[in-house]
């Protein structure tokens, strides 16, 4: 999958 | 989601309260440095402008990026208004154009992509990896902090110390990498590291936080 498009850490 | 996220990501909001209550309880801001805080403004604001439109993706990311601006503006509020006679400008001296312009120089040089909204996001990566220097700095000066202080500056960095099991984690299960992230990380853990040390020797035995 690798990075998604948004971040989704914080 | 994992254990180690929601334990960085609650580490992160028990820092925000444990500032706040001690402003609240000491009326007073000694031993918190103003440039920090405005440091780590800058960073939740380049960081989550991405709110104005992922905001319907994550309820839980949402409310947090909220909690994490709102609070560290209202910090700043407080530094500058009700607690202004506490602070003092002449130990806290950090020169901060030093880690906003090195912060500035990676975000765009290795940035995921070059619009605007990742290179801000790189540049808040990076600048939160050194946003505590100054706070460090101002540690070093003092010599000695009050209790709540060092547990304050404790969470604040355990927050992203506890993102790299998380990392590792996310790499090992889900195949997901965000190297940026994950450098900046180390390097931010990596410069708590030795007031980690001090806090685990002396402020966790009972005693109070004094440099040797």
């Amino acid at each position: 999958k690798g990075r998604p498009e948004t971040h989704d850490e914080l | 989601m994992n254990l180690f996220r929601i334990a960085g990501d609650l580490s992160h909001l028990i820092s925000i309260f444990v500032l706040l209550h001690k402003m609240r309880t000491s009326k007073s801001c000694i031993g918190i440095s103003f440039k920090s805080q405005v440091l780590y403004l800058v960073v939740y604001v380049t960081r989550y402008l991405d709110l104005l439109w992922t905001f319907q993706h994550s309820a839980y990311n949402s409310l947090m990026k909220i909690i994490f601006i709102g609070s560290s503006a209202y910090t700043i509020y407080l530094m500058l208004n009700d607690f202004k006679p506490t602070h003092d400008p002449n130990i806290d001296t950090f020169k901060v154009e030093y880690l906003i312009g090195g912060s500035a120089i990676l975000a765009l040089l290795f940035p995921y992509k070059w619009t605007t909204a990742e290179v801000l996001w790189s540049f808040s990566i990076w600048l939160e990896s050194v946003a505590i220097l100054p706070q460090l700095f101002m540690l070093q000066r003092t010599g000695e902090a009050e209790t709540i202080t060092t547990h304050y500056i404790f969470a604040l960095g355990a927050y992203r110390a506890l993102y790299i099991p998380n990392w590792l984690y996310r790499y090992f299960m889900e195949s997901y990498t965000d190297p940026i992230a994950t450098v900046a990380g180390i390097i931010q853990t990596i410069l708590y590291s030795d007031f980690f040390y001090i806090y685990y020797t002396k402020v966790l035995k009972g005693r109070k936080f004094e440099l040797p």
